[in-house]
Protein backbone atom coordinates (compact mmCIF):
# COMPACT_ATOMS: atom_id res chain seq x y z
CA UNK A 1 0.00 0.00 0.00
CA UNK A 2 1.73 3.24 -1.01
CA UNK A 3 1.89 5.73 2.09
CA UNK A 4 -0.14 9.54 1.44
CA UNK A 5 3.00 10.69 0.50
CA UNK A 6 4.05 8.25 -2.24
CA UNK A 7 0.70 8.89 -3.84
CA UNK A 8 0.68 12.49 -3.54
CA UNK A 9 4.40 12.70 -5.57
CA UNK A 10 3.18 10.30 -8.04
CA UNK A 11 0.55 12.74 -8.74
CA UNK A 12 2.49 15.43 -9.37
CA UNK A 13 4.71 13.82 -11.21
CA UNK A 14 1.87 12.85 -13.43
CA UNK A 15 0.95 16.12 -14.08
CA UNK A 16 4.42 17.49 -15.07
CA UNK A 17 5.32 17.83 -18.77
CA UNK A 18 6.77 14.46 -19.93
CA UNK A 19 8.69 15.88 -23.25
CA UNK A 20 11.40 18.50 -23.25
CA UNK B 1 14.43 29.98 -32.40
CA UNK B 2 13.39 31.90 -28.66
CA UNK B 3 15.56 30.22 -25.88
CA UNK B 4 13.27 28.75 -23.44
CA UNK B 5 13.60 30.58 -20.73
CA UNK B 6 13.01 33.68 -22.79
CA UNK B 7 9.68 31.78 -22.70
CA UNK B 8 9.23 31.39 -19.28
CA UNK B 9 8.84 34.97 -18.71
CA UNK B 10 5.52 35.17 -21.39
CA UNK B 11 3.52 33.30 -19.09
CA UNK B 12 2.71 31.11 -15.96
CA UNK B 13 1.73 28.34 -18.00
CA UNK B 14 4.74 28.47 -20.83
CA UNK B 15 7.35 28.21 -17.54
CA UNK B 16 5.11 25.52 -16.34
CA UNK B 17 4.97 23.70 -19.38
CA UNK B 18 9.27 23.16 -19.27
CA UNK B 19 10.81 21.01 -17.06
CA UNK B 20 13.94 23.15 -16.49
CA UNK B 21 11.26 26.08 -16.03
CA UNK B 22 9.49 24.15 -13.45
CA UNK B 23 12.80 23.05 -11.49
CA UNK B 24 14.23 26.56 -11.35
CA UNK B 25 10.86 28.33 -10.26
CA UNK B 26 10.36 25.79 -7.64
CA UNK B 27 13.80 26.35 -6.41
CA UNK B 28 12.82 29.82 -6.17
CA UNK B 29 9.67 28.48 -4.60
CA UNK B 30 11.65 26.86 -1.88
CA UNK B 31 14.33 29.89 -1.31
CA UNK B 32 10.67 31.80 -0.50
CA UNK B 33 9.29 28.90 1.62
CA UNK B 34 6.57 28.29 -0.74
CA UNK B 35 7.40 25.59 -2.83
CA UNK B 36 3.72 23.86 -1.26
CA UNK B 37 2.15 26.45 -3.89
CA UNK B 38 3.68 24.41 -6.99
CA UNK B 39 3.04 21.30 -5.73
CA UNK B 40 -0.55 21.77 -4.60
CA UNK B 41 -1.01 23.34 -8.46
CA UNK B 42 0.33 20.03 -9.93
CA UNK B 43 -1.11 17.93 -7.32
CA UNK B 44 -4.46 19.28 -8.45
CA UNK B 45 -3.76 18.95 -12.51
CA UNK B 46 -2.72 15.06 -11.45
CA UNK B 47 -6.01 14.42 -9.31
CA UNK B 48 -8.07 15.87 -12.57
CA UNK B 49 -6.35 13.54 -15.27
CA UNK B 50 -7.07 10.39 -12.60
CA UNK B 51 -9.73 8.61 -14.39
CA UNK B 52 -13.34 7.95 -12.52
CA UNK B 53 -13.25 4.18 -12.67
CA UNK B 54 -14.25 1.69 -10.48
CA UNK B 55 -10.60 0.40 -10.60
CA UNK B 56 -9.28 4.19 -9.52
CA UNK B 57 -12.41 4.65 -6.64
CA UNK B 58 -10.10 4.03 -3.73
CA UNK B 59 -6.71 5.39 -4.94
CA UNK B 60 -8.86 8.65 -5.88
CA UNK B 61 -10.58 8.97 -2.55
CA UNK B 62 -6.69 8.52 -0.56
CA UNK B 63 -5.48 11.12 -3.01
CA UNK B 64 -8.27 13.62 -2.46
CA UNK B 65 -8.08 13.07 1.52
CA UNK B 66 -4.18 13.54 1.10
CA UNK B 67 -4.15 16.48 -0.61
CA UNK B 68 -7.05 17.97 1.81
CA UNK B 69 -4.75 17.16 4.59
CA UNK B 70 -1.10 18.47 3.62
CA UNK B 71 -2.45 21.73 1.90
CA UNK B 72 -5.76 23.08 3.26
CA UNK B 73 -6.67 21.20 6.77
CA UNK B 74 -4.39 23.27 8.07
CA UNK B 75 -5.47 27.04 7.99
CA UNK B 76 -1.66 28.68 8.39
CA UNK B 77 -0.05 26.77 5.78
CA UNK B 78 0.84 28.39 3.03
CA UNK B 79 -1.64 27.21 -0.02
CA UNK B 80 -4.26 27.41 2.51
CA UNK B 81 -3.54 30.67 3.40
CA UNK B 82 -4.41 31.75 0.12
CA UNK B 83 -7.59 29.85 -0.46
CA UNK B 84 -11.18 31.64 0.11
CA UNK B 85 -13.10 29.98 3.00
CA UNK B 86 -16.13 28.79 0.80
CA UNK B 87 -13.72 26.83 -1.49
CA UNK B 88 -11.89 25.07 1.36
CA UNK B 89 -15.31 24.43 2.85
CA UNK B 90 -16.58 23.01 -0.60
CA UNK B 91 -13.77 20.65 -0.64
CA UNK B 92 -13.66 19.59 3.09
CA UNK B 93 -17.57 18.77 2.26
CA UNK B 94 -16.52 16.51 -0.31
CA UNK B 95 -13.72 14.69 1.46
CA UNK B 96 -16.13 14.31 4.19
CA UNK B 97 -19.33 13.41 2.41
CA UNK B 98 -16.61 11.04 -0.22
CA UNK B 99 -17.98 13.17 -3.54
CA UNK B 100 -15.25 12.53 -5.21
CA UNK B 101 -15.39 14.76 -8.33
CA UNK B 102 -12.58 14.91 -10.91
CA UNK B 103 -12.86 18.94 -10.21
CA UNK B 104 -13.42 19.00 -7.02
CA UNK B 105 -10.02 20.81 -6.53
CA UNK B 106 -10.39 23.32 -9.69
CA UNK B 107 -11.17 26.64 -7.94
CA UNK B 108 -8.69 26.37 -5.71
CA UNK B 109 -6.15 25.42 -8.32
CA UNK B 110 -7.58 28.67 -9.75
CA UNK B 111 -6.91 30.65 -6.97
CA UNK B 112 -3.44 29.64 -6.38
CA UNK B 113 -2.87 30.04 -9.98
CA UNK B 114 -4.03 34.14 -9.89
CA UNK B 115 -1.77 34.29 -7.00
CA UNK B 116 0.78 32.99 -8.75
CA UNK B 117 0.51 35.44 -11.55
CA UNK B 118 0.04 38.05 -9.63
CA UNK B 119 2.54 37.91 -7.03
CA UNK B 120 5.10 35.16 -7.27
CA UNK B 121 5.52 34.16 -10.46
CA UNK B 122 6.49 38.20 -11.54
CA UNK B 123 8.86 38.41 -8.89
CA UNK B 124 10.38 35.16 -9.78
CA UNK B 125 11.31 37.37 -13.35
CA UNK B 126 12.92 39.56 -11.46
CA UNK B 127 15.48 36.73 -9.14
CA UNK B 128 18.40 36.74 -8.93
CA UNK B 129 18.17 32.85 -9.50
CA UNK B 130 16.29 33.37 -12.83
CA UNK B 131 18.52 36.29 -13.94
CA UNK B 132 21.81 34.22 -13.14
CA UNK B 133 20.01 31.87 -15.60
CA UNK B 134 19.36 33.87 -18.57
Amino acid sequence: IDSEDDLLQECISSAMPKIK
Amino acid sequence: PTPPYLKWAESLHSLLDDQDGINLFRAFLKQEECADLLDFWFACSGFRKLEPCDANEEKRLKLAKAIFKKYILDNNGIVSRQIKPATKCFIRDCVMKQQIDPVMFDQAQTEIQSMMEENTYPVFLKSDIYLEYT
